[in-house]
């Protein structure tokens, strides 16, 4: 859950956010004007596998296992997503109806090492 | 955009056409849709906002049970340009035909919660009935056959938008190919006929709201 900065190679959360008038979608898409479009980056050393950007019983849980039967860095721990949300968007279909839902899982909110 | 205009072939440049071109993909994929749909015609700005209002205020969908494989979409749709009599599907002379396109995905299981009719309708100092009638099939072969789906007796005299529920919910539209939604109005009460009440101009169209959940194909969870 951590954004990203320019001194830690840590996995972190990159944000970007696209306008949709940059793409030459805000004809067909009524709201909103863009979304952020964040991904997860960086890297999961050992110490910090399991962590979802910060210490939780999990990350313990992990550590101990790690230290109790000294697995050197066969597996790898990755960056991936650990919190999303929906995005609610308003569109035109191609008969001009209006069309409103939410797309779940949209938006990464945080990320965190496996 | 700036840093893109003095070097396009920097890194921040390239991440960001990269990003975009995820951005679409990821869009269309989620909503389904082969392509950005290009618009068939477009709709009075005045007559989106219209629509957006009502659609806040039409009830939510109490009580239906969230299965979490479906999706819920609120479509709001314009009537194309009202039908009169010559219309095949009009079984009365004096009623007025309206028609809403559907584009829902063929090969989605389409359930309807509810759905609205929004008119803007002229009502006379007498009162007046309205039906709301689901139209038969077109030609000789349909015989007429058409499905009561709302009435209501209208006495407050004067001129507004007015929305009539479609009960039980015209399922049959969307289950069958065609994805076209007929409706026949017909009015009695002060003996002129529906078209004279109605306002379905360009500024007034009328509009449907329908909430429908779609049921994705991959999910099809087998009843044990």
């Amino acid at each position: 859950s951590l954004r990203c900065s320019q001194n830690s190679d840590l996995c972190c959360r990159k944000d970007y956010y696209v306008d949709f008038r940059d793409i030459g979608w805000n004809d067909w898409i009524i709201k909103p004007e863009g979304y952020q479009i964040n991904y997860c980056v960086g890297q999961c050393p050992l110490h910090v596998a399991g962590s979802p950007g910060m210490a939780s019983s999990f990350h313990t849980a992990v550590f101990n296992l790690v230290k109790a039967n000294n697995i050197q860095a066969s597996g790898h721990s990755c960056c991936v997503p650990t919190r999303r949300r929906p995005l609610s968007i308003l569109y035109f279909d191609r008969n001009s109806n209006i069309v409103k839902t939410d797309i779940p899982d949209m938006i990464v909110d945080a990320c965190g090492c496996s | 955009a700036a840093a893109e205009q003095r070097c396009p072939s920097c890194p921040e440049a390239s991440e960001r056409r990269l990003l975009e071109e995820v951005a679409k993909k990821q869009l269309l994929e989620k909503l389904r849709l082969r392509d950005r749909p290009r618009l068939a015609h477009s709709v009075p700005r005045s007559a989106v906002a219209r629509a957006l209002r009502r659609l806040h205020r039409s009830p939510g969908v109490s009580g239906e049970e969230e299965e979490e494989e479906e999706q819920g979409y609120e479509i709001i749709s314009f009537a194309e340009t009202p039908r009169w009599v010559r219309d095949p599907h009009l079984t009365s002379p004096s009623s007025l035909g309206l028609q809403f396109q559907f584009s829902q995905a063929q090969d989605r299981d389409v359930r309807i919660l509810q759905a609205q009719l929004w008119l803007y309708l002229r009502v006379p100092r007498a009162s007046l009935t309205l039906r709301i009638f689901l139209a038969g099939e077109a030609g000789p072969a349909a015989g007429g056959n058409r499905t009561l789906l709302g009435e209501r007796r209208l006495s407050a005299a004067g001129s507004g938008w007015r929305s009539f529920a479609l009960l039980p919910a015209p399922q049959s539209f969307l289950g069958g190919q065609s994805r076209t939604l007929r409706l026949e109005l017909e009015s009695s009460g002060d003996g002129r006929d529906v078209t004279a009440q109605v306002n379905a101009s360009w500024s007034h169209q009328p509009f449907l709201v329908a909430k429908v959940k779609v049921k994705e194909p991959d999910h099809r969870v087998a009843k044990r």
